[in-house]
């Protein structure tokens, strides 16, 4: 559950497509 | 160096100089080697041609060539900073140290600005926001009401646009993350590090004499 509460970059940030980390994965 | 054109330089178009690189970014001359080693391996992922691609990007990020996603459009946008179409290996360094963890947050939070003002028009714009917000709940399969989703823009502008223009500019953007810091961990990969461990055979193919480093 999603509260209304949140804050929009805050879930915006737990994209996959911004966490780099997955490209030193081999 | 003279006339002598390295392979490196042959096979890797725009590929800069180790030490030139390290003295641009918080990277140490070593660690742009490794970082090369990475470059190589993802630039060659698809087309063997030096450089990366959107596709190969995409490919490194998600394991998937075909999967689309808006953030990761974005950050290749952002890396690609000479508007190529492509990322080539001065690019590649250059944008990666924005994300080194001896960065500082001053230059992270411009980068992250950059990000989210998708447009580029100098605010993040509310539609901008929704856009984003929406995208992520696709990417996560999570499902909001229209209300659920508006309630969170509301309480996020009201929180973050001081001058309720309806925009968000750099300087609200440094404000608010000045008060919600967590926002900037996205932009500090602590892999960066270690990046010699991660990729020792830097070592093996290193082109710079070893007082250099």
């Amino acid at each position: 559950r999603v509260p209304a509460t949140m804050n929009a970059f805050e879930l915006i940030s737990t994209s996959q497509g911004l966490n780099l980390s997955s490209l030193f994965e081999k | 160096m003279g006339c002598f054109q390295s392979k490196v330089t042959r096979q890797y178009p725009g590929h800069e100089d180790p030490i030139t690189l390290a003295s641009q970014t918080a990277f140490s001359v070593s660690e742009v080697e490794a970082l090369f080693e990475l470059y190589k391996s993802i630039s060659s992922s698809v087309i063997d041609d030096g450089l990366i691609s959107k596709e190969e990007f995409q490919l490194a990020l998600f394991k998937n060539r075909k999967k689309e996603n808006i953030f990761a459009n974005r950050i290749f946008d952002l890396f690609d900073a000479k508007k190529k179409g492509v990322i080539d290996f001065g690019d590649f360094v250059r944008a990666l140290n924005v994300f080194h963890p001896n960065v500082s947050q001053e230059d992270k939070m411009t980068f992250a600005f950059k990000l989210y003002d998708m447009d580029g028009t100098g605010f993040i714009e509310r539609n901008e926001v929704k856009q984003m917000l929406i995208a992520l709940l696709c990417e996560s399969e999570m499902k909001l009401a229209d209300e659920t989703i508006e309630a969170i823009l509301d309480k996020t502008f009201l929180d973050a646009d001081i001058n309720q223009d309806g925009k968000i500019d750099i300087a609200e953007w440094q404000n608010f993350v000045s008060r919600n810091p967590s926002l900037l961990k996205i932009m500090t990969l602590p892999y960066l590090r270690d990046i010699t461990t991660t990729f020792p055979s830097f070592v093996f193919n290193s082109e710079v004499d070893e007082v250099a480093t």
